[in-house]
C-alpha cells in the first residue's frame, strides 16, 4: 500500500 | 527529484523567461493573450499558498517565487505598461476565460483529495492550469501565423507538463509515495490541448517558416 500522496512538486 | 521533473521546471522556466524577454526586450506581447495570463497568475497564486506553510526546499520556494512573480509581471506590463499595452490584440484575445474559473472551483469543490481550505484551493489550479491556454489557443488559430518567440512560448509550456507525467511515471514505479490520480488526470488533459499546436508546430516551425 503506497503513502500519501507528495507535494513537493511545483 | 529526478532528470524528467528538472527538465520540466526548466522547460516550464524557460517558456516563462522566453516570454518575458520578448515582452521586455522588443516591448511587444502581439500575439500572446492576456487571458491566458490572468488564468496562469490566478494558477500560481492558488497553488503555492503553502510557500508560506510548509517549506519544501531552497529550489522549491525559489522556483516558485519566480513563477509568482513572472506571471503576475507580466500580466502588469499587458495591462499597464504603455508600449506593451499598444501591441496586445484587445479585439482577438475575447475568450470568456472567467467561464473556465467557475467551473474549475465547483469541480475542485466536489473533486479533491482533501475538503480543506489550501487544499481545495490546490486542485482549483490543477484544474484551471489544465485549461489556461485555451484563449491563447484560440487567439493563435484567429491571428494566423504568430511570431517564433510566442510559438516557442507555446511549445515549451505545452511540453513542460509533458515531461511532468514521465516524472510521475518514473516516481510511481521507484518511490513508495504516489502523485494523486487527480494531478496525473489534470496533466494529461493539459498536455493533450496542446496536441495539434504540436502538430503544426513541428510540420512548419521544423520547416523554418514562422508557425501558422
Amino acid at each position: 500500500e503506497k503513502e500519501t500522496p507528495i507535494k513537493d512538486e511545483l | 527529484m529526478n532528470i524528467f521533473r528538472l527538465a520540466g521546471d526548466m522547460t516550464h522556466l524557460a517558456s516563462v523567461l522566453v516570454l518575458l524577454l520578448k515582452i521586455h526586450t522588443i516591448k511587444s506581447c502581439a500575439g500572446v493573450s492576456l487571458r491566458t495570463q490572468e488564468l496562469y497568475a490566478i494558477v500560481f497564486a492558488t497553488r503555492y499558498l503553502d510557500i508560506f506553510t510548509s517549506f519544501v526546499s531552497v529550489y522549491n520556494t525559489f522556483m516558485k517565487l519566480v513563477f509568482l512573480g513572472s506571471s503576475f509581471s507580466i500580466v502588469w506590463y499587458m495591462r499597464y505598461h504603455k508600449a506593451v499595452h499598444r501591441t496586445y490584440d484587445r479585439e482577438q484575445d475575447t475568450f470568456r476565460h472567467w467561464f473556465l474559473v467557475l467551473p474549475c472551483l465547483v469541480l475542485a469543490l466536489l473533486i479533491h483529495e482533501k475538503f480543506t481550505f489550501l487544499e481545495v484551493l490546490w486542485t482549483f489550479s490543477l484544474y484551471l492550469e489544465a485549461v489556461a491556454i485555451l484563449p491563447q489557443l484560440v487567439l493563435l488559430q484567429r491571428t494566423r501565423n504568430i511570431d517564433n518567440l510566442t510559438g516557442q512560448y507555446i511549445f515549451l509550456l505545452g511540453g513542460y507538463r509533458g515531461l511532468y507525467i514521465l516524472n510521475w511515471i518514473y516516481r510511481y514505479f521507484t518511490e513508495p509515495h504516489f502523485v494523486h490520480w487527480i494531478t496525473w488526470i489534470a496533466g494529461l488533459v493539459q498536455t493533450l490541448l496542446y496536441a495539434d499546436f504540436f502538430y503544426y508546430y513541428f510540420l512548419r516551425f521544423i520547416g523554418g517558416r514562422g508557425v501558422e
